[in-house]
């Protein structure tokens, strides 16, 4: 969508609407340009194709290189702890986790239903599990979702799964207890599992805006959030925010949602995603 | 009554003395970064910053007034008045139950806002409603409505999903839920109740096939009320969606949710904007009385920040 091949400052400050529209945010867009001023500036960058890649490049070193792999405990079980704000794609994605770890045969896994509160969560679990052929540890309607995570550790621990997967209802950021029961289902997992989560997965819809980066502080206010799940990329958004939340926070993007299915689950692929940003 | 955000950064970078065509620009760049950091569409901040210049240029006559501070004021009052009026009317039928119809993306409180919208009536309105589970594509999304006509004693129409799978291979795909809803119309009547309210499955607004089966809906139904149910994080991405539901449905309204969150609401003046339909409900809360009228100018503030 470049016009021909020739470069001039005003043609390097129109990518800056493709970046701001992929949500990346002002602040690391108008770094970026700067950057790619510069690169023009100083001669180093001659023509559109130059800049792309310079840009494309730039981006990629901010998304940290290698895709990393879900984590394995060095003993088993792994606990993973998923988590994020309402309707991020949460329990869908807990789903397609467990598609990847058991479609070779290979994985034991055992989900907890740690969402106690909202209407039929645990049914949408269990159906899940059902579709999976995978156990499932669920507690009585309003159960403490603590007490459900610690029963799935034991278990997971005594029976021998592979891995644990536990959902967890969505909530705010912003709400302080609900926050604080997040950190308690964190922490009984140690009874049995003392070096438990081994991986804190961060559902973000790729719709969300800026306050994504909000809600990753947040939660890794509480939690030791490993990795990103960037759900619903299928879609029109881009989920340029995670390239802020990876540069300020750390935290890499491990894997993509693609759909609402167990099989639309992909590991990340920095290159992909940043082709798919710029167009 | 504006916080300090916006109005501290103008009154920073705005020299004192009268408003000046360059210390509007200059101020106009600080509502830019502040509408971006607030979500709001790129498309729709060239356009707004276009209409307060205008208007702020109109008022560079009028002395005595602190710049920075006239700015803020103009922006503010654009802000509220392009995202108003407050508008919670719901189309009655005449004959026949009133039929509301719920769409957008997947997660952003649909099945929820069901429930409270339901509440809303009964309570405020004196209305009798049926709740319809037009979902069914998502595990347990007919539960989870069935849970809040529990919850709130309300009737809830549904379906076994995998009924009639034999002859869902005669009709083509689409035709289920608008046999659901229609049913659950048909049931409304039949128990004496004024209301229909249709929870139907997320998707997004570039698949065909979903789409296509929401016009189905909408035309077998004709529905007095088709509310286009908003995440209020939503960034960029919101004139998009919005832009194409709107498109093919006509929605009558906006419900933008999760608003007791810490996001901006940017997506609130994006779809405005590019829809012209009225945000009518904001939703604050998971509790089923978490449901509260729109105000334009408590919104207006909250994006500016
Ligand atoms: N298109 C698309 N839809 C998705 C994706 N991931 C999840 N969804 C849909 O998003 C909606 C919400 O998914 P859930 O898994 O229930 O989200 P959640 O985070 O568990 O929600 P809560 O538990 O209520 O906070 C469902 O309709 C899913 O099918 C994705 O990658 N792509
Ligand atoms: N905090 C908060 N949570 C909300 C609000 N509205 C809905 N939710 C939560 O958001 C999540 C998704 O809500 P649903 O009603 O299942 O969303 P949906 O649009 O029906 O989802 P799909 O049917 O999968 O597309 C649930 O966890 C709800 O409790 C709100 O106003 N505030
Ligand atoms: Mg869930
Ligand atoms: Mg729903």
């Amino acid at each position: 969508r470049l016009l021909g091949g020739g470069l001039d400052e005003d043609i390097i400050d129109s990518l800056e609407e493709i970046l701001l529209r992929a949500d990346i945010g002002v602040t690391a867009t108008q770094r970026l340009i700067g950057g790619l001023k510069e690169g023009y500036r100083a001669g180093n960058l001659k023509d559109q194709a130059q800049v792309l890649e310079f840009l494309k490049t730039g981006l990629k070193e901010k998304l940290g290189g290698e895709a990393p792999k879900l984590r394995e405990a060095p003993k088993p079980p792994t606990v993973v702890i998923v988590a994020g704000v309402n309707g991020s794609g949460k329990t869908t994605s807990v789903a397609k986790l467990t598609h990847l770890l058991t479609r070779g045969g290979e994985k034991k896994v055992l989900l907890a239903a740690c969402d106690t509160f909202r209407a039929a969560a645990v049914e949408q679990l269990a159906t899940w599990a059902g579709r999976l052929g995978v156990d499932i540890v669920r507690g009585q309607t309003g159960a403490d979702p603590a007490a459900v995570a610690h029963d799935a550790c034991e278990k997971a621990l005594k029976q021998g799964y592979d891995y644990l997967v536990i959902d967890t209802a969505g909530r705010l950021h912003t709400d302080k207890n609900l926050m604080r029961e997040l950190e308690k289902i964190a922490r009984v997992g140690k009874k049995h599992i003392p070096d438990s989560p081994h991986e804190v997965l961060l559902v973000l819809d790729a719709t969300t805006g800026q306050n994504a980066v909000r809600q990753a502080k947040e939660f890794l206010e509480v939690l030791p959030v490993s990795g990103i799940i960037l759900a619903k990329l299928d879609g029109t958004a881009k989920g340029g925010i995670v390239v802020v939340i990876r540069e300020e926070l750390g935290i890499p993007v491990k894997f993509v949602g693609l759909g609402e299915q167990p099989t639309d689950m992909q590991p990340f692929d920095a290159g992909v995603f940043v082709d798919g940003l710029l167009s | 009554q504006l916080t300090d955000g916006l109005s501290g950064a103008i009154s920073r970078l705005v020299s004192r003395g009268k408003l000046t065509e360059a210390n509007i620009d200059e101020g106009l760049r600080e509502v830019r970064k502040a509408l971006l950091e607030a979500d709001v569409a790129l498309p729709v901040i060239k356009d707004f910053i276009d209409k307060v210049k205008a208007k702020a240029v109109g008022q560079l006559q009028i002395e005595g007034v602190d710049p920075g501070q006239q700015i803020v004021k103009v922006v503010n009052d654009e802000l509220v008045a392009l995202m108003g009026p407050i508008d919670t009317r719901i189309r009655e039928q005449g004959n026949g139950p009133t039929i509301i119809m719920m769409v957008g993306l997947q997660g952003a409180g649909k099945t929820t806002s069901c429930g409270k919208l339901a509440k809303y009536l009964v309570e405020k309105k004196r209305r009798k409603p049926v709740l319809v589970a037009a979902d069914l594509q998502r595990p347990a999304a007919i539960d989870q409505l069935k849970v809040l006509g529990e919850q709130l004693g309300l009737p809830v129409y549904s379906e076994d999903p995998n009924a009639s799978k034999g002859l869902t291979g005669i009709f083509k795909r689409g035709s289920r839920a608008a046999e659901v809803c229609k049913n659950g119309v048909k049931f409304a009547t039949q128990a004496g109740c004024d209301t229909v309210i249709l929870d139907t499955a997320g998707r997004l607004h570039i698949d065909d096939d979903l789409m296509k089966e929401l016009r189905d809906v909408k035309e077998r139904l004709e529905p007095q009320n088709i509310f286009l149910v908003v995440d209020a994080m939503t960034g960029q991405d919101a004139v998009k969606s919005a832009k194409e539901f709107n498109d093919q449905l006509a929605v009558d309204g906006v419900i933008l949710t999760k608003l007791d969150g810490d996001a901006r609401g940017g997506a609130a003046l994006s779809i405005k904007a590019v829809t012209g339909k009225t945000i009518k409900f904001i939703g604050t809360g998971e509790k089923l009385d978490r449901l509260e009228e729109f105000h334009p100018d408590r919104m207006a503030s909250r994006v500016l920040g």
